[in-house]
């Protein structure tokens, strides 16, 4: 049978000019990596659940991406993070919101609709379970990304008429996806 | 956001999306990652789905799970369902973002309303495709 793999890593104001050849080709590569370690798990006959969990930590692990590691942060500079998954054989499926101490979110969804009765779990009730289920745990600390957090304190800045509409212009605001704020 | 949607070789059909949310975001706000039939969706029956974008717009547009129920009910392909979703309901209302989206032949369509969309796929051909602007 026909194995298929597809990812996207987030859309937005993401142009030419915006992206140096340098970040275009890290993004390439880091793309090209999920796309190749999930496709293997098809290859050696894995199943979709497992090649898509495995492309996503990729990403998840990746200051590249608005997710895991490198996550953007909330009005109080934290990181809370959101996921979810469903089966198409099954029509299972499973998801976690607003959770700030869990190492993988897709994995902690994945627990979700494998090992609970639920679809959706949020906050400090998903980490505890995800904790029972012997899932990484880490300080919230394991996803700041400066870049992410120099982002917010302009937004801010902005927000209190601190800073020129002009920065919006800037290279950097054109890794914000669809440029819309909390 | 970052998503994964995979067909497999016993033909089935897994969607996933994970993500940091929305700058500066208060309130306790929840977008359409973490909801099934918005940001997520996957069914053998139709197809597999994953967004990025303005999650209110996907939540209200049940996105995910509409370009299945088109394929379903209006027996579009998916190309047509995935554009016709993404490229007008959304964009009409001023919802920017985009989709990966995968049926059970292995046909799959990214559109996207926004400048430039993170996206890939690999397949039989065995190289992986990247692409990231229009």
């Amino acid at each position: 049978n026909k194995v298929v793999l597809v990812i996207h890593g987030g859309a937005g104001t993401i142009t030419p000019e915006n992206m140096t050849p340098e970040l275009e080709r890290v993004y390439r590569q880091k793309l090209s990596e999920a796309l190749e370690k999930g496709y293997a798990v098809l290859e050696r006959g894995g199943t979709s659940l497992q090649a898509i969990t495995t492309a996503i930590q990729i990403m998840e692990e990746s200051p590249l991406f608005n997710a895991g590691k490198g996550a953007v942060f909330t009005s109080e500079g934290r990181n809370e993070l959101d996921a979810s998954i469903m089966d198409g054989k099954t029509g299972q499926a499973g998801a976690v919101a607003g959770v700030t101490t869990i190492k993988s979110p897709i994995l902690a969804a994945q627990a979700v609709m494998q090992k609970s009765p639920h679809v959706m779990l949020s906050g400090t009730g998903a980490e505890e379970f995800a904790k029972e289920q012997g899932l990484e745990q880490v300080e919230n600390s394991y996803f700041f990304d400066q870049r992410r957090h120099d982002q917010l304190k302009r937004l801010q800045q902005l927000e209190q008429g601190k800073d020129k509409e002009g920065s919006l212009k800037d290279p950097e605001w054109g890794l914000f996806e669809g440029k819309k704020f909390g | 956001t970052v998503g994964a949607i995979a067909l497999d070789s016993q033909g089935n059909l897994a969607a996933g999306t994970s993500t940091g949310g929305m700058t500066n975001k208060r309130w306790g706000r929840v977008g359409d990652s973490p909801i099934i039939g918005a940001g997520t969706y996957a069914s053998n029956q139709s197809c597999a789905v994953s967004a990025t974008g303005h999650g209110e717009f996907f939540i209200r547009n049940v996105v995910a799970y509409d370009v299945a129920a088109r394929m379903k009910y209006q027996g579009l392909s998916l190309q047509q369902a995935a554009e016709e979703v993404v490229m007008k309901t959304l964009k009409e209302q001023g919802g920017e973002g985009g989709i990966i989206a995968l049926d059970n032949k292995g046909n799959i369509a990214m559109p996207f309303n926004t400048p430039g969309m993170y996206r890939g796929y690999m397949n039989q051909k065995g190289k992986p495709q990247v692409f990231i602007f229009q």
